[in-house]
């Protein structure tokens, strides 16, 4: 659930 | 509340400020470029032609591209990141459209009454096709309701974090993590309100823009309940996956 979200949060900040 | 000394708060503000700047999705200068210019009746017809579904997708799209530069506005904040992930799941959720909302005063002509839109600036009549003209108009209505606070983007962006970070959300599994954030935010916005010489009322006059977004947020959930009841295939195969995680 919320994979995408997930993954922005773990992405270093752009 | 905990204390903090007034350069704290004037750090926290500069900080919180620096970020929104760099996760605004629009500079004004940007804005100023397009000279405001808004769409020909050809365009609005247009618009106002597309089938239901499509109208809905094309926003759809609009409010997550606007989604994910608040996450990373939510990303910057100071302890946001510190939280548990369920925690920073629960609070995007809840409130990344009520950020958008408020940043949508800034793409706000309200001379005209429109909004900076797929390129250009929209009446609420461009959004016939969505079927919802009540929501749109209250929508609207907030947008205007927000321009004439006058906000600069040092209380925008303060505003922005303290919605972000409040601590009755349900769900919450560190509800105290958050409200010692929420309250130190809450400082930092007293604190520019004061610092730009802000008249006495305007913290409250914030405070009451909270039920708004709430409400609206709300309307936003049930609209698009009643869409996807209509066309689950569209909403299941066309919509952005993570307006479905946010909102579905």
């Amino acid at each position: 659930k919320h994979k995408i979200l997930h993954q922005l949060l773990q992405n270093s900040t752009s | 509340s905990p204390s903090v000394s007034t350069a704290e708060l004037d750090h926290l503000v500069q900080t919180i400020s620096k970020s929104h700047l760099e996760t605004c999705q629009y500079l004004t200068e940007e804005l100023q470029q397009t000279s405001w210019q808004s769409f020909l009746q050809a365009e609005v017809e247009s618009y106002q032609s597309k089938p239901r579904e499509l109208m809905w997708q094309l926003c759809a799209v609009k409010i997550t591209e606007a989604v994910q530069y608040v996450v990373e506005f939510a990303k910057r904040i100071d302890g946001f990141m510190e939280l548990c992930q369920n925690d920073q799941i629960v609070l995007l959720k809840a409130g990344s459209l009520e950020v958008i909302l408020v940043r949508m005063c800034r793409l706000f002509d309200s001379q005209n009454n429109s909004v900076y839109f797929d390129g250009k600036f929209a009446g609420p009549d461009v959004f016939r096709a969505l079927g919802c003209d009540d929501l749109i108009t209250s929508v609207f209505d907030f947008a205007n309701s927000m321009c004439s606070l006058r906000l600069s983007e040092d209380e925008l962006a303060v505003f922005s974090a303290f919605l972000l970070l409040s601590a009755d959300r349900s769900w919450l599994q560190e509800k105290l993590k958050v409200e010692k954030l929420q309250q130190k935010t809450q400082l930092a916005l007293q604190h520019v309100l004061q610092k730009n010489r802000r008249e006495d009322g305007a913290l409250n006059k914030l405070r009451s823009k909270v039920s708004a977004l709430r409400s609206l947020c709300t309307r936003h959930t049930e609209t698009l309940s009643a869409f996807r009841a209509v066309h689950p295939d569209v909403v299941r195969t066309h919509f952005p996956p993570l307006y479905k995680e946010l909102f579905g």
